[in-house]
């Protein structure tokens, strides 16, 4: 039974998903079957894996509104062990035509749990938002992963993600937790980057990854090439972090 | 009778909330009377102008629902000439809550029409998403500037909020002109800044400010001072920056 992550925070441009795809990638490259879920409106998750978001094709919208199965949306990426269900901009609706829907925080996990035992890992890119689409991708998750700015304003929004979190672990998830804060976008010469992290790892010492993604303009190079950074640059520093996220969260933080 | 300007993009991290501040402090700065609309449940425009997020007191929410007039919300900065209406958590239950409203894209047009004559410029920050906030914004606004991170995501995600833009003023509001695509976090070192640049103003030719901001530090250093860039650091290039693009605005790049 695979692990299904959620990496969320409602901040917009942390890195979210910048992690998903680098994340996901890391973990294929050990081997691990491992699906990525698009449910950002934004298919930047889609397009930095090389697929077109124009495509004609049926996405997650397909899939929520219950005119598709999930084996019928799922797509093989040009990378081993690396599966993916695509968005594009019509899934924006789903936010407004899911209101009235019975269970519509669970639609997600439903859809999924036929594909559970097919992936080691599950791996969802949130838009920057704490609505509908996050609600769903909190109540599938066994955890969320939080990608955390190096700024201030990503800072202050950090408890906003948290409390959301205890939220959804109250009313539709009992299971759900952090499965760690990963600081991003980390420059060691700038003090306000050393501040936050400090901070950080004051405040919530038992869950921030040993791993930070530093600054690194290789990773945002990637994306204009469909690529993730492991086979953009493997020798960037960038990859090595993601590498490095994966060992740590294959050896487990000492997480149950 | 002033002008009404939404600060959008649904990309996140592009720099709406610092541009909001720092134009709108710029502006105040030239002796214009300026109101800060705040239309993000994150609140950063309301904490990056030194405002507590978390102080008891009527928000935009509040006025959304129709249970206070606008008059009532209106917060008086500390910085000459520049007034605030606020924002926090309690406002995302407003996409949800207006969804069964009538006119529910035109409630923000409709509470600010009493106000348009006690200011020179109303800037509304918008969140990162293309949901019924920023649809109530482009609604009650006469243009849209769009801040432009110089980056690969930013630039994919472009035409959503162009096409979005051109939906709103077929639709709600015919008036609707994009003022400006600004440039933001421009890094001239940087291949990939570079590339984006020369794209963007190819394809846009008419509607790239001439003003880029360029990736400067003490930026985002100042909304933890609760202070605009202007008040924190005058002599910084971030500083420079919004104080040409008001100059560029109040001159009008040749915009009817
Ligand atoms: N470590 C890094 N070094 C340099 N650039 C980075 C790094 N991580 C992400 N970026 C770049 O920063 C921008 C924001 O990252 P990304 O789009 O992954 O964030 P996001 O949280 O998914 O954004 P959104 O809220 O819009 O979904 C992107 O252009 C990305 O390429
Ligand atoms: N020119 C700049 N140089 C350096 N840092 C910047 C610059 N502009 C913005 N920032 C920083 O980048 C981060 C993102 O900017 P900001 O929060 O204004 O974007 P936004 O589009 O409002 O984000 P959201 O989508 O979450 O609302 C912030 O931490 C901010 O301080
Ligand atoms: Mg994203
Ligand atoms: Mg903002």
């Amino acid at each position: 039974m695979g692990r299904c992550i959620a990496i969320a925070n409602q901040k917009g441009g942390v890195g979210k998903t910048t992690t998903t795809i680098n994340l996901a990638a890391a973990l294929a490259a050990a081997e691990r079957r491992v699906l990525v879920v698009d449910s950002d409106p934004q298919g930047n998750t889609t397009g930095g894996l090389g697929e077109r978001r124009d495509e004609p094709r049926p996405t997650l919208y397909d899939l929520l509104l219950g005119e598709v199965e999930v084996g019928d949306i799922v797509v093989k990426t040009g990378f081993p062990h690396l599966d993916l269900i695509p968005a594009d901009i019509g899934l924006s609706g789903a936010e407004v035509e899911l209101v009235e829907r019975e269970g519509r925080e669970t639609i997600l996990r439903q859809a999924l749990a036929a594909l559970r035992h097919e992936y080691d890992f599950i791996l969802i890119d949130c838009p920057p938002s704490l609505g509908l689409l996050t609600v769903n991708a909190l109540a599938a998750a066994d955890s969320v992963l939080i990608p955390l700015q190096c700024e201030y304003y990503a800072l202050e929004g950090l408890t906003l993600i948290t409390n959301t979190v205890e939220l959804i672990r109250r009313s539709l998830n009992p299971g759900l937790v952090v499965e760690g804060i990963l600081m991003t976008m980390f420059d060691g010469r700038n003090n306000l980057s050393n501040q936050v992290v400090a901070d950080v790892r004051a405040h919530y010492p038992e869950v921030v990854f040993a791993t930070q993604v530093p600054r690194n303009v290789r990773i945002s190079e990637a994306p204009s090439h469909g690529k993730p950074i492991l086979q953009y640059d493997i020798r960037s520093k960038g990859a090595q972090a993601y590498l490095d996220l994966a060992v740590e969260l294959l050896q487990g933080r000492g997480a149950p």
